[in-house]
């Protein structure tokens, strides 16, 4: 009688690399791709989300050994026993992957003799969503190698391997409301390197839909952990402590807050918590809680956790002074008390208590100066640190002052795409980014 | 083809009891497999490889335990006879 089997009882799984193979001729970011791959494939058929994490917390490590490993199924050397993974369950191996560092691993090789990695990969990944082995010769689950199964970009499962993983954890669900049917997917992918022949001559120019800084109106601004993000679509830009834009170009929602849904299309507000520095994101009646860059488990939740009614916010900051937290939606705010966890009373009312600022907000957030900005359409406001009123002169262009673009002003047909700033910039900005000076500036922090 | 010789058939038996077609051997009593017992996980992993089940360890069969492959057992370990 076979056993129940075992299945992980949460949606988002974390994987790790934790050791690469030693002597072999792939290199650490074509393992990574490979095991982003192979995940990808159970990933995509089931509502599984998978995404790699840096620390020792991840539910799915996988490690290259050799011979006795302190499990019970010791390598033997090159053939053999290749690699095993551990079914879910309650032990700490659960969803771990070993692989037989004695073998010869190869991606898109001709060699007979090599291991296919990314095949072996889907198999091992198989056990770890909670798979065994089957003796259908077309299942990939068949315990013996029967060589590569072709490109990792195009490798669709067996049927019979669908059907056991909807089995499992059911089909993923179709796709959301707010996703346009007929968008391309940009995938989320780690760049596996091209085969040899097929290098292609172009540099990789970002796709049409990126939308342009200078003439964006952003979704969602947010100080984050000290750095200003600015949302737009399925992008955001982002600029360091200094208030110096990172780089010119956006960079991919999903690449870098891992495990929000494919499918999001944007989303309306994001702030940081003053008490526990998560990072919480809103799009409609939904909210997803990220620890550091990833989202945590049990998310997406309703906006009635807040007492928010259904249709969501506009915008939602953190008042320095208070550990309250202000969120807006058309003419009506919001004041809640993030350590009760509750709105304040007398809420929503009209009009907030800092004269000068517009009715209706696309975003809000504290900068690291203390003052308060408020952001709708191309304009910002700012309410200096202490104070109640909106500062004389404004509001100011954002594009000019945030992401270093030509003053709209001084140049009217050049504040859209082609406003970058230069030779034009304003003077006295004393906060400008090196971008204009002919080169990029890009941090990683991750 | 040859008789397989005593130490072949105890690689077989190592390999029929480490993918769970056999019980694990008992290092205590070094259990021997009656010919019946091990000519059924013969046919049963032949069975699971998609081989002709004889029951017999051909080539075929003996070539097929070669095959590079995942370590995890193709059997569930049998659930332990309640005494």
């Amino acid at each position: 009688q076979a056993p129940a089997p075992t299945k992980w009882s949460k949606r988002n799984l974390s994987w790790r690399v934790r050791t690469f193979p030693r002597d072999s001729p792939l290199g650490r970011d074509t393992v990574r791709a490979l095991m982003h791959y192979a995940l990808k494939v159970w990933g995509d058929i089931t509502p599984l989300n998978f995404h790699e994490v840096a620390g020792s917390a991840a539910d799915i490590q996988i490690d290259f050994s050799t011979a006795d490993h302190n499990d019970r199924y010791p390598f033997d050397g090159p053939g053999g026993t290749v690699a095993h993974a551990f079914l879910p369950g309650d032990h700490h191996t659960a969803g771990d992957a070993h692989f037989d560092d004695d073998e010869a691993w190869t991606f898109r090789s001709s060699d007979a003799h090599g291991m296919d990695l990314f095949a072996v990969a889907v198999h091992e990944f198989g056990h770890a969503i909670g798979l065994s082995h089957v003796a259908a010769t077309q299942s990939i689950m068949q315990p013996y190698y029967q060589g590569p199964v072709g490109d990792p970009l195009h490798y669709g499962l067996p049927y019979a391997d669908r059907v056991r993983a909807w089995q499992l954890y059911g089909v993923r669900e179709s796709v959301s409301p707010t996703a346009q049917l007929d968008t391309a997917e940009p995938e989320e992918t780690p760049l596996l390197p091209e085969p040899p022949d097929h290098r292609p001559s172009t540099p990789h120019v970002p796709g049409k839909d990126v939308p342009h800084r200078c003439s964006a109106h952003f979704d969602a601004v947010a100080q984050i952990r000290g750095e200003a993000f600015f949302f737009k679509g399925r992008y955001f830009w982002r600029l360091n402590r200094d208030r110096h834009l990172v780089s010119l170009q956006p960079a991919q929602m999903h690449r870098f807050w891992r495990g929000l849904p494919p499918h999001l299309d944007g989303v309306d507000a994001v702030y940081e918590r003053t008490i526990d520095h998560k990072i919480v994101f809103f799009r409609g009646d939904r909210y997803w809680v990220f620890q550091d860059t990833h989202v945590e488990e049990g998310f997406p939740r309703p906006v009635s956790d807040f007492g928010l009614p259904p249709g969501g916010v506009d915008a939602a900051f953190s008042w320095a002074h208070s550990d309250k937290t202000y969120f807006f939606k058309d003419q009506l705010y919001w004041r809640y008390n993030e350590l009760t966890r509750r709105m304040d009373p007398g809420h929503p009312a009209r009009s907030p208590p800092w004269r000068g600022v517009p009715s209706t907000l696309d975003d809000a957030m504290r900068w690291s100066d203390g003052a308060a900005y408020f952001f709708r359409g191309r304009e910002y406001w700012k309410v200096p640190d202490s104070e109640l009123a909106v500062a004389p002169g404004y509001p100011q262009s954002t594009a000019r002052d945030w992401l270093v673009c030509r003053d709209p002003q001084a140049d009217p047909e050049g504040g859209g795409a082609e406003g970058e700033a230069g030779a034009h910039a304003p003077p006295g900005q004393h906060d400008r980014s090196h971008a204009e000076d002919g080169y990029q500036v890009c941090a990683c922090s991750s | 083809a040859p008789a397989p010789r005593a130490e072949d058939l105890s690689l077989e038996v190592e390999w029929l009891s480490k993918f769970g077609y056999l019980p694990p051997a008992d290092p205590a009593t070094g259990q021997l497999q009656t010919q019946e017992e091990l000519s059924k996980a013969v046919a049963a992993m032949q069975r699971f490889a998609g081989l002709e089940a004889t029951g017999v360890l051909d080539v075929a069969t003996r070539a097929r335990m070669r095959t590079p492959r995942c370590s995890l057992p193709d059997l569930p370990a049998p659930a332990r006879r309640r005494r």
